[in-house]
């Protein structure tokens, strides 16, 4: 689930 | 990283920026609405738990500090250094309902049915209306002061910002988040009415004055 876009996003 | 990203983020900065310039010089938080301000530092809160376990990517890092950080000081300086200039009788929205509603949409659409994934899609749908009490506060008084426009503009340019984001990193990337995508057209589409108003009036110099 880490490389679900929004989990890089603010 | 790309060039949307970086420009919501900086937008998303420059509001937080404008909104503490605005409450020095002014030395008053007048047309602010504290219930808004609260439901940001709910939202933070709720986003950026994963700054408990990581992973810590510097650039984020220092960003959702940031956030939880100059949001709590802003509630701070609303409740006890400029606390008389607050417009507690408008400020009244009900924010139940978009506490609540945002529960409600985080138990139906989340990646996982774990304590932080539902905390992590409660924060997007409630970021979505917490602007909601402070266009409220605006509606009310019926004009606002010309920094404040430029605070919520900047704020909401942020997430409208982040779409052109996600459609580049859909075609780049191959991949797209459904609950932050839908959660953030939500957010811009409730900025809609500000920001027809704010390229009308406050773009041309006027004031910010809403028809009676």
């Amino acid at each position: 689930r880490q490389e679900a876009t929004g989990k890089d996003e603010l | 990283m790309n060039i949307f990203r970086l420009l919501g983020d900086l937008s998303h900065l420059a509001s937080i920026f404008i909104l503490l310039h605005k409450i020095r010089t002014t030395k008053s938080c007048a047309g602010i609405s504290f219930r808004s301000q609260a439901l940001y530092v709910l939202v933070y809160l709720t986003r950026y738990l994963d700054l408990l376990w990581g992973p810590w990517l510097l650039y984020n890092t220092v960003m959702k500090l940031f956030f939880i950080g100059s949001s709590v000081y802003v509630l701070y300086l609303m409740k006890f250094d400029y606390k008389p200039s607050h417009d507690m009788g408008l400020d009244n929205f009900k924010v139940e309902y978009l506490i609540g509603g945002s529960f409600v949409m985080a138990l139906l659409f989340n990646l996982a049915f774990t304590f932080d994934e539902v905390m992590w899609s409660f924060s997007l749908w409630l970021e979505s209306v917490a602007i909601l009490p402070q266009l409220f506060l605006l509606q009310r008084t019926g004009e606002a002061e010309t920094i404040t426009t430029h605070y919520i503009f900047a704020l909401g340019a942020y997430r409208a910002l982040y779409i052109p984001n996600w459609l580049y990193r859909w075609v780049m990337e191959g991949r797209v988040e459904f609950i932050a995508v839908f959660a953030g057209i939500i957010q811009t589409i409730v900025y809609a009415d500000f920001f027809y108003v704010y390229f009308t009036k406050v773009i041309q110099g006027q004031k910010f004055e809403l028809p009676a």
